[in-house]
């Protein structure tokens, strides 16, 4: 009966490359102990392998055909429908709705303002260091700075000595403090930056995968019955000045075996430290107050090829492209309040604590798609989910062409 | 809860053969869409003409199919496509929402 808070994270180019999807070399601690006390979708997919067009559609909970964004160029409420989004129903039924970090994908896409007023109740907030995320960052062996795909570094260097996303789980952080007393309800959506590339990273978190024990990929040859069609050939990637300097063939390549391996290493930390910044956003919550009647919804927006297929890239159907987390927490429904006053989310430094075991509370393997998460969250914090949308829905501002899975929270799976 | 679980997805194209654009091509430019079914057992995907100006599908313009078997193939290197009959999946596509 009392309406629940929203705090819903979203990651870019996640693939389910986490402890709590089964992934035994990566280290994600936060996630995994946020999915011990969750409803965990193994099996969940997204509609088009690419951020704008994935992003709008799950906010939209259109497919690509609906939104008719395939690309980054157009604002779906002037290229196809006034569609309501996920925040925006939010905020009409009454919540503090805001932004931090990606969330709708910037620029024309959602209209130069993450599609503000519309969506969110104040404007949306994004990180001051990302202006150099493209630029020349990273320190080379010859200690001139390269915009490379490369790029640990020693955060005290960099610009305000900080990065993206530790700017955004700062302004996370001081809103949610500013809104823990308020009476009413949030819907806060943080979208980090990683574990896109560049992998410009604090360099602390390469420590975590010794480089002598990363593998390349189980498959990392392109297919020998793979149609041309299906292959991308990863051009953001080529575009970095050190993948430039291997002078890789086009568009097959492959990559020098040893430069594989440390793409995957450093894709590893870049998650790390995602998870790290997850970890500083739960714990707050939990210190708060908020951990028993806040909904926690934690997904990307597509995964990425680390080698498989000899891509290095999302652009493509393959399931590493299109399957993501999908993770639900539920106070009351996923896990129950400890009334031994246990922490419901204490902060886990991997840095300093290497050992840790988490087990899935409840974990879902049937295929569902990242269309549903609007009508389901909206079930969840108790408001009524979106009809379900004609066959033709241009005309139509309010409908899911997605599943409610409210149902799969109580009962069993079958089939 | 008792139909064939299922997840649709799509991916443009600018041609059949990989160019610098194929990763992002605008939407001027797209004249391939490859639509993927997947369910627990498999993946298949048409790779099907497109027109960018009226948003339409051609289904009699194949550029290409993929079927993998997971339960054999879980990372998808083996393209049985060419070996099987496809009137089956090609009645799922047509529920293609």
């Amino acid at each position: 009966k009392e309406r629940r808070n929203v705090l819903f994270i979203m990651a870019d180019d996640l693939r389910t490359s986490l402890g709590c999807y089964g992934d035994s070399v990566v280290k994600s601690p936060n996630i995994d102990q946020l999915a011990s006390k969750s409803q965990v979708f193994l099996n969940a997919y997204v509609q088009q392998a690419v951020c704008a067009p994935s992003r709008t559609s799950m906010l939209t909970s259109r497919r690509p055909d609906t939104t008719r964004l395939y690309d980054f160029n157009s604002y779906w409420r002037v290229h196809s429908g006034n569609y309501t989004t996920l925040p925006q129903y939010f905020k009409s039924k009454g919540y503090f709705t805001t932004s931090v970090g990606k969330v709708f994908h910037p620029g024309i896409a959602s209209n130069h303002s993450d599609d503000y007023p519309y969506s969110w109740s104040i404007p949306a907030y994004h990180p001051a260091s990302f202006r150099f995320e493209k630029e020349k960052m990273c320190k080379g062996e010859d200690g001139k700075l390269y915009a490379n795909l490369l790029c640990a570094v020693n955060v005290t260097e960099q610009p305000g000595g900080t990065l993206p996303d530790m700017e955004s789980t700062d302004e996370a952080v001081r809103l949610l403090k500013k809104l823990a007393n308020d009476s009413v309800p949030f819907f806060m959506a943080v979208g980090f930056h990683k574990p896109h590339i560049p992998f410009r990273i604090p360099q602390e978190y390469l420590s975590l995968y010794p480089i002598d024990q990363m593998t390349l990929a189980p498959d990392p040859d392109v297919p020998k019955l793979l149609p041309p069609v299906a292959y991308n050939p990863w051009m953001d990637v080529r575009k970095r000045d050190d993948v430039q300097k291997l002078n890789i063939s086009f568009p097959y390549g492959p990559i020098p075996k040893d430069f594989q391996v440390r793409i995957r290493q450093h894709y590893y930390a870049a998650v790390s430290y995602m998870d790290t910044q997850v970890g500083r956003l739960l714990s707050t919550l939990d210190d708060l107050g908020l951990a028993d009647n806040t909904i926690v919804v934690f997904t990307s927006d597509h995964g990425w090829s680390l080698g498989e297929h000899g891509e290095w890239a999302k652009y493509s159907n393959f399931d590493v492209s299109t399957r993501v987390p999908l993770i639900f927490y539920v106070p009351g429904v996923t896990t129950f309040h400890d009334w031994m006053g246990k922490s419901t989310f204490p902060f886990i430094d991997i840095l300093a604590q290497s050992k840790y075991s988490f087990h899935n509370a409840k974990v879902r393997k049937n295929v569902v798609e990242l269309v549903d998460v609007f009508p389901t969250v909206s079930c969840m914090a108790g408001l009524r989910a979106p009809k379900s949308c004609s066959d033709v829905s241009f005309q139509e501002e309010l409908c899911t062409e997605g599943d409610n899975l409210a149902y799969t929270f109580q009962h069993r799976e079958r089939g | 809860e008792n139909e064939e679980a299922i997840s649709f997805s799509q991916y443009p194209r600018p041609a059949d053969a990989p160019q610098v654009n194929s990763d992002l091509p605008d939407l001027k430019d797209i004249k391939i869409m490859g639509y993927s079914l997947r369910s627990w057992d498999y993946r298949y995907t048409l790779w099907l003409g497109f027109n960018p100006k009226t948003f339409q599908v051609n289904v009699s313009d194949v550029h290409a199919g993929e079927l993998y078997m997971l339960a054999d193939d879980p990372g998808q290197d083996n393209n049985i496509y060419s070996d099987i009959d496809h009137r089956v999946m090609m009645k799922k596509m047509a529920g293609l929402p």
